[in-house]
């Protein structure tokens, strides 16, 4: 179970890292988001898209927010240059 | 809602649209109706004008494409990005460019391709996305979305103006009067659950449901369809209608009562009419006709009359060889009698009483029971 458990963090961490990187406009060199953390510029990059999607603002990977990122949307980013 | 970083936006408000190639999923006309109608959601709310080319040069190529299609963006595989599109200007600028490993359809069974096309088609215009979860521009796509309901939100509108303004009124639009009739013991309540049609037909992208001395106005882009006296708008018309379709390539609404119909275009009722309904090609015991559509894709309009239907050949002007047929021949789920109809998005809306049926004529089946008020947003 605990190695499953990693290999679905490890998922999570994949997902919100790409996630941020194409529609948040996170650095691409940005260090590996560890989940622990509380402060940092992914979690920073997790708060805003958690505010313009209209989610809880926690800075967390709730359930929610994963849902949220694995739905269908559109390639355009949203919010940068 | 936002617009791209330095709101680039189009220097004109005629556009010029290409389709350069078309998914598997669905048949061609149905991708050409489905882009039309993405593109009349915002022609509706600006000035900005679309005419479709299919070669050379155009304003917004439209494209299907799977994984890496020459952009830098590559797409996916099926599922997460849909699609994506670029801003207003040259080259590549305006272009949309759709996910092909997704399923494109025409209802929400796979990922309804006229949604997702009017999302991208936004972008194609200069707004970015939207925090306003009911607005189009939100980004993530809503698979719950009724299409019968579909409508831009305010944020959409508001976004689209800040760009291009409003819809210039033209002279020969209907004005509407100064106010709606107010409601009172002789006008039909919008919300009766009881409530049936006589006539309904788009005009110019909205939908107009008659109900003896008034009708419905209803827009895509508004909650409230508004309520008016059929005098106020066309005074030499008669009350009480039985028929009426658009014949949207000439822009003419038809207007039929017992054996005679007129023609309009906005708010001119056309010289010469009315005219007797056999000058269409029906026989003489037909008197009167009870609802007609007609088909954009098809050129042809179709009257039915008690269990039985007819076809006319618009582009010939004439009615077609072996009709009538019985309507449960062709529109299996359609019992007659039928008061009303009209097509919208690809779809027969067939109006019984107080019950609706949406018809998709290329399954050829009903795709969904509806009351007949459903789209007086009750």
């Amino acid at each position: 179970y605990p190695v499953d458990r990693a290999a679905e963090d490890e998922d999570s961490m994949e997902l919100v890292q790409q996630y941020l990187e194409n529609y948040y406009n996170l650095a691409k060199d940005t260090k590996p988001f560890v989940r622990r953390r509380d402060g940092g510029p992914v979690v920073e990059k997790i708060r805003e898209m958690q505010k313009f999607l209209g989610l809880a603002v926690t800075g967390k990977l709730d359930s929610d927010t994963l849902d949220m990122m694995r739905k269908p949307r559109c390639g355009v980013p949203d919010v940068g240059d | 809602f936002t617009t791209f970083p330095g709101m680039p936006k189009w220097r004109k408000t005629h556009l010029t649209y290409r389709i350069m190639n078309y998914t598997l999923d669905l048949p061609r006309d149905a991708v050409d109706s489905a882009i039309e109608e993405a593109l009349n959601v915002w022609k509706e709310v600006t000035p900005l004008t679309f005419s479709r080319t299919d070669e050379g040069e155009a304003d917004i190529k439209i494209s299907f494409a799977v994984r890496d299609h020459g952009d830098f963006n590559p797409f996916d595989g099926p599922g997460n990005v849909l699609g994506h599109a670029y801003p207003p200007g040259s080259g590549i600028n305006g272009d949309a460019h759709f996910d092909d490993d997704e399923l494109w359809t025409r209802d929400t069974s796979g990922t309804n391709l006229f949604l997702v096309a009017a999302h991208e088609l936004g972008h194609s215009l200069g707004l970015f996305h939207s925090a306003d979860p009911r607005a189009l521009m939100y980004p993530v796509y809503n698979t719950l979305i009724d299409l019968a309901r579909f409508r831009l939100s305010q944020d959409d509108v508001n976004g689209i103006q800040s760009l291009y303004g409003p819809p210039p009124v033209s002279p020969d639009d209907p004005v509407a009067p100064t106010e709606s009739v107010p409601s009172g013991p002789e006008t039909p309540a919008a919300c009766d659950p009881t409530l049936s049609f006589d006539a309904i037909s788009t005009l110019r992208g909205e939908i107009l449901f008659f109900k003896d001395r008034h009708f419905w106005r209803k827009s895509l882009r508004t909650l409230e369809p508004g309520f008016f006296l059929i005098s106020s708008f066309w005074p030499s018309l008669p009350s009480g209608l039985d028929a009426a379709y658009e014949e949207i390539s000439k822009d003419i609404v038809f207007i039929f009562k017992g054996d005679q119909f007129w023609a309009i275009r906005g708010t001119e009722v056309q010289a010469g009419y009315p005219k007797g309904i056999h000058t269409l090609g029906f026989p003489a015991t037909v008197g009167k006709i009870d609802a007609a559509l007609f088909d954009k894709e098809k050129k042809k309009t179709y009257f039915f009359v008690g269990d039985k239907y007819w076809r006319f050949d618009e582009k010939r002007q004439s009615m077609e060889p072996g009709f009538p047929k019985e309507i449960a021949e062709d529109f299996p789920g359609v019992d007659p009698k039928v008061d009303a109809a009209f097509e919208m998005f690809g779809f027969y809306y067939f109006f019984s009483g107080s019950s609706q049926l949406e018809f998709d004529p290329n399954a050829r089946q009903v795709t969904h029971a509806l009351k007949s008020r459903s789209w007086l947003n009750c």
